[in-house]
């Protein structure tokens, strides 16, 4: 067990309570930076765990979010290594110190902690919530179809036992209604990032429509330019662009949802699948992908600060 | 606990709109118990679908009847699913 965070093992995968220590961990040790607020608890009663770090008071924030789908393994473990890299950084990166002094940032490592608990104890595959649905056998609900805008499309599928089920209501699942109701009482965040697994692609609102956002050239330029950073580390290639138009209509998803809240830089990630292992990505992928995703989230949030709205 | 022998993992590539409307026919077939882990949208991009080992001859049927082009990602899930636990198990050794 490691004794600081400085001794944990970044380049492996890690079970929940590993995960959870880390955060405690990490907290006690930066009390001065990070705190651990509880935004909710998912159907399981787990606590919905979110790193805040803040120099200041009312200050606008910036959220990042990974480990949605539960079976996406890669986000939590590249979540966890942002968390020691803002650590690391605060104070010495000139840029990350200039928005941390700026901006609160909000981290969700593991979003859908049930889920990601059934992977490590039950069935690796699984991307779903835990909860049952009544009158069917199949459990869970797609957390990337379940928010209200474009909710119930035909971007999802009313089938319970299908992966992209979007639920019987907009924010049935506690993990998401956790952050609606946290988005709506903060009231003042600028940046949102739902970080997803996998197929190397960066896209931004809307997933439900057609129709362009009313930003959509900055969205798109901001795009290029982290996608280009990104690339710059280990030449991994990334698409961008809104999700219908890159890779198909998408109801009831995370960033549309939060884009129409006034959140304009809203985007989702898709991690690498360099390896070509899918959700089984092996470990010794977790380091660069962690820092070649860091390099397009540091474009993000210094556009943020340098683009007030 | 759920296992994944014989599961195998494969990148279709489709050539054309008409190949992409077969796969999505082939996905919507329950009883085939595919996941798809990258939808068939367009020609442009891979399909990545997880085949059960009981629906594998007929998924490659389908494919090679219809003149699909596709590799096989990951020849056994639950090999590397097997390989993820002992490095787990090894780095907390």
């Amino acid at each position: 067990i490691p004794r600081t965070t400085d001794d944990f093992d970044y380049a492996n995968y890690h079970e929940l309570s590993t995960i959870n220590s880390f955060m405690d961990m990490l907290v006690a040790e930066n009390n001065n930076l990070i705190s651990k607020i509880v935004i909710g608890q998912s159907y399981e009663g787990r606590p919905l765990n979110v790193l805040k770090f803040s120099t200041g008071a009312n200050r606008p924030g910036i959220w990042i979010d990974t480990g949605i789908h539960a079976r996406e393994w890669i986000t939590p473990a590249s979540g966890i290594w942002f968390a020691k890299k803002i650590v690391n950084d605060y104070g010495r990166d000139s840029v990350l110190t200039d928005i941390l002094n700026n901006y609160d940032i909000f981290l969700e490592i593991v979003t859908n902690p049930d889920g990601y608990q059934f992977t490590h104890t039950s069935n690796r595959m699984w991307r779903k919530t835990r909860k049952p649905n009544p009158g069917s056998s199949c459990v869970g609900v797609d957390p990337n179809r379940n928010w209200d805008t474009g909710f119930g499309g035909p971007g999802a599928s009313g089938n319970p036992c299908d992966e992209t089920y979007h639920g019987p209501s907009p924010n049935s699942e506690p993990e998401i209604k956790a952050i609606v109701d946290f988005v709506k009482s903060h009231g003042n965040l600028k940046t949102f990032l739902s970080i997803h697994s996998y197929s190397q692609m960066l896209l931004y609102p809307y997933g439900y429509k057609s129709t362009p956002a009313k930003d959509q050239a900055e969205l798109h330029e901001l795009a290029r330019k982290a996608t280009a950073e990104l690339q710059s580390l280990h030449n991994t290639r990334y698409t961008y662009g809104s999700i219908i138009t890159t890779i198909y209509q998408a109801d009831g998803v995370t960033i549309d949802w939060t884009y129409d809240q006034g959140i304009k830089y809203s985007y989702t990630f898709e991690l690498r699948d360099t390896g070509r292992y899918g959700f089984v990505l092996p470990a010794d992928q977790i380091l660069p992908t962690a820092e070649e995703t860091w390099l397009a989230l540091m474009v993000i949030m210094e556009h943020t600060k340098n683009n007030p709205y | 606990k759920t296992t994944f022998e014989g599961h195998q993992v494969l990148r279709i590539t489709a050539q054309d709109a008409a190949q992409i409307n077969l796969l999505k026919e082939l996905s919507e077939q329950q009883h085939l118990g595919l996941d798809l882990w990258m939808e068939p949208v367009h020609e442009s991009l891979p399909v990545d679908v997880r085949v059960p080992f009981n629906s594998l001859q007929a998924v490659r049927s389908f494919l090679g009847y219809n003149h699909i082009q596709y590799r096989v990602m990951i020849e056994d899930v639950q090999d590397l699913l097997d390989e993820e636990q002992r490095h787990m198990l090894k780095s907390h050794v």
